[in-house]
C-alpha cells in the first residue's frame, strides 16, 4: 500500500484546496516558522480518527477549521482526503485506490467517508486494523514528541507500546 | 495475549539492541520488562543505554541529541518488528548535530523497502535525502500554499527560498 | 506585596506588547490577568499572542518556532523588568528558522547593556555573534574538555572542528 | 557584576579541572551531542542552591558526581566553583572578587563555600537576594524549556512569575 495524496481543504492554515503527492521515497516539507507544515502532520492523524482536539494543539475541534486571516473570511468547513494505491490489496476492499477522508462543518456536524460514502470512525479503522496505520499506531511522530518513550514511566510506556504493537 | 506480546517485545528488543549500536557507533542498549511483576502484561517497560565509552547511567542523564539518536533507535525497532507502510516525522532532528543528523537520514534510507517517509525539517542536511521536496510558504497572510520542486533541478533553490 | 507585584506585572506586560511586535514584525500580544480572579495575589496568569496576518487563537495553536519566539519576547520583558547579570540559554534556538535565529541573535545583542549571555548552539548562524567560542569535545572516552577560540581568528574552524 | 569564570572539577562529565572565562558580552558554547555543554549549564544551577536532582537530569545528588568511563574511574568529590568580579559592590562584601562554591562528597557530605570559607546556603541565597542571580531567577533556560511558561497553565506561570519577580 503507498499514500499517494494528502490532501487538505479548509483545514487549519490552508483555506484553498492544497495537494501533496507522494511516491515510495523520501518526501521533505519545508518551509518557515509557522507556515504550515505542522498543521500537515495534523491533518493525516486528523483523517485517520484522531479524537483529542488536545492532541492536534486546538481547544475544541473546532479549531481544525480555517479560522480566517487579515486577508480571508473564515471557512465554513474543513476536509482532509488520504489517497491510496491499493494495488497490493494490502486493505481488504476492491479498489485499487482508496480514499478515506474527514468532514467537520461549523455546525459541528462531522463525517467520515470512504471512497465518497459516509461511513461511521469504526469503518475507517476495521480498514486499517494490522496495516500499521493509524492514530495509535507509531507512523506520525509529531513536533517535540521523538523522544516521548524516554520521557514516560515505565508504566505508560508500556501502554504506548501495546498500543502500536 | 501473552504470547503476541511476549514475541512481539523480544522482537523489538532484539532489534533495539543492533540499532542503538548502530546509529552509536557501538555501546550497549537493551529493553527490559519489570522483573518483580509477575504478569508480563502487567510489567512497566525499562529503557537501558549505555552510549560507547561511558558508563550505564539513567538515560535522564543522556544529552538532548543523545536521547534522540536513543528514541529513533527504538523507533526504527517497532518498525523493523512491525513495519508502517508510511511515516511522518515531524522536526525530530531538532537537536542533532551534523554527525547524528548524517546517521539518521542513513537509518531513514536503509527503511525504505519497508516505508515511505515524510519528514518535516528545516535542516539542509535533511533535506539532502529527499527525493521530493516540498515548500510550504505564507506569502498571504495566515493562508498557507504549496511549493513543490523536484530535487535534482533546484534543491538549493528551494531550500534558501523556503528558509 | 500588592503594590510591588502590580508594578512589575505592569512593567513585563508593556515591555511583552513591544518585544513581540518587534520580534514578530507586527501582530499584537498581552498579558492578562484572570478578570475572574478578586485577588492579583491569586489571579492566573494568561498569554494572548496573535502573530501579524492571522486571528487571535489559543497559543496551543502556533507553530513550534512561533512558540519559541513568544517565549523569548516574554523572557526579555521580564529581563527588561528585573535583569539578571548573566544568562544562560541552551539551544533556546533549536526551533527556529534561519530568519528568526536572525532575530533572536538581534534581541540579545539589544540586551548586552545589561546581561552577559552565555548562549549553547549548534547553529552556526547563532555562533556568529559571540565574542567568545568554547568547543567541549570528549576525544577521551567520556571526558569532556574545554576548547577555547577567540572568535577573530578561527570562527569557522572551531565551529566545524566541534560540529 | 560580572561572572568572570565557571570552574567544574569532577562534576558530571568533567573529572578533569575545567575553567570556563566569561567576558562582558555574549559567549558561545559548541560541541557534538553528549560533549557536555548542558553540563556546564547543570552545574551553575547547581552551585547556586539547586535542590532536585531531577531538575539536574539525575535521580540523586550523587549523579553530580564523576562516575568514570571506559578510560577513567569515577571521582571522590564533585567542585563547582562561580568567581565574580563585584567591583560596582552589587554584592554586600568586601571582596573586589567573590568565589560561590559547592562541594558533594561520595560520602554523601556536601558544602558550600564563600570566598572559601564554609557556609551554608543559606547565605548563598542571602548573598544574591535581589541581584537576579539564583535558582529562581530566570538567568537559566535549559534545553527544551524555553516555552516553559507557555506550555504552564495560567496558575503555574503565575508561580513561575511571582519567583522571578
Ligand atoms: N484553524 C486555523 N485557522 C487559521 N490558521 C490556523 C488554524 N490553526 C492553526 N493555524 C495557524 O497555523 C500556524 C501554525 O502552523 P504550523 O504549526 O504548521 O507551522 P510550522 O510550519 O510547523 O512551523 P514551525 O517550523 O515553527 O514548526 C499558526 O500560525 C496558526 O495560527
Ligand atoms: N556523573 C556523570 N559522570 C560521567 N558522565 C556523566 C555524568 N552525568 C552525565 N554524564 C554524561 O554527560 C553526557 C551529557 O552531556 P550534556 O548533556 O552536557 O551533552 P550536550 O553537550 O549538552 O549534548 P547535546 O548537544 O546533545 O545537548 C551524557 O553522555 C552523560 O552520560
Ligand atoms: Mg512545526
Ligand atoms: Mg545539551
Amino acid at each position: 500500500m503507498i499514500l499517494k495524496k494528502v490532501i487538505l481543504s479548509g483545514f487549519k492554515s490552508f483555506p484553498d484546496k492544497t495537494e501533496f503527492d507522494f511516491d515510495a521515497g523520501i518526501t521533505c516539507i519545508v518551509g518557515p516558522n509557522g507556515c504550515g507544515k505542522s498543521n500537515v502532520v495534523d491533518a493525516v492523524k486528523w483523517v485517520l480518527g484522531e479524537q483529542s482536539a488536545k492532541s492536534l494543539r486546538g481547544d475544541q475541534m473546532m479549531d481544525m477549521i480555517f479560522n480566517g486571516s487579515s486577508s480571508r473570511k473564515s471557512s465554513g468547513c474543513a476536509q482532509v482526503d488520504l489517497i491510496f494505491d491499493n494495488s497490493d490489496r494490502t486493505l481488504a476492499v476492491e479498489q485499487l485506490e482508496v480514499a478515506v477522508s474527514r468532514r467537520l462543518f461549523r455546525s459541528g456536524e462531522s463525517e467520515y467517508l470512504l471512497n465518497l460514502q459516509p461511513c461511521r470512525l469504526k469503518d475507517v479503522r476495521e480498514l486499517f486494523l494490522d496495516t500499521g496505520v493509524g492514530v495509535d499506531a507509531y507512523s506520525v511522530i509529531e513536533q517535540g514528541r521523538v523522544d516521548i518513550l524516554l520521557k514516560s514511566n515505565p508504566q505508560e510506556r508500556r501502554l504506548i507500546f501495546e498500543e502500536a504493537a | 495475549s501473552r504470547e503476541r506480546f511476549a514475541a512481539i517485545f523480544q522482537q523489538v528488543r532484539d532489534h533495539f539492541q543492533q540499532m542503538f549500536r548502530k546509529l552509536f557507533g557501538g555501546g550497549k542498549a537493551d529493553l527490559v520488562l519489570d522483573p518483580t511483576c509477575p504478569d508480563i502484561l502487567e510489567a512497566g517497560i525499562e529503557i537501558l543505554a549505555k552510549p560507547p565509552g561511558k558508563e550505564l547511567q539513567a538515560i535522564s542523564l543522556m544529552s538532548g541529541g543523545e536521547k534522540t539518536m536513543t528514541a529513533i533507535a527504538l523507533l526504527m525497532s517497532i518498525f523493523r518488528a512491525k513495519p508502517s507502510p508510511f511515516v511522518f516525522l515531524d522536526e525530530v532532528d531538532a537537536a542533532l548535530d551534523e554527525a547524528n543528523n548524517e546517521r539518521f537520514n542513513a537509518i531513514v534510507r536503509e527503511f525504505l523497502d519497508q516505508s515511505q517517509f515524510i519528514i518535516i525539517t528545516h535542516s539542509k542536511r535533511t533535506m539532502q535525502v529527499a527525493g521530493t521536496l516540498y515548500g510550504i510558504t505564507m506569502q498571504e497572510p495566515g493562508v498557507s500554499r504549496r511549493v513543490s520542486v523536484r530535487f535534482e533541478q533546484n534543491r538549493d533553490e528551494v531550500a534558501s527560498a523556503v528558509a
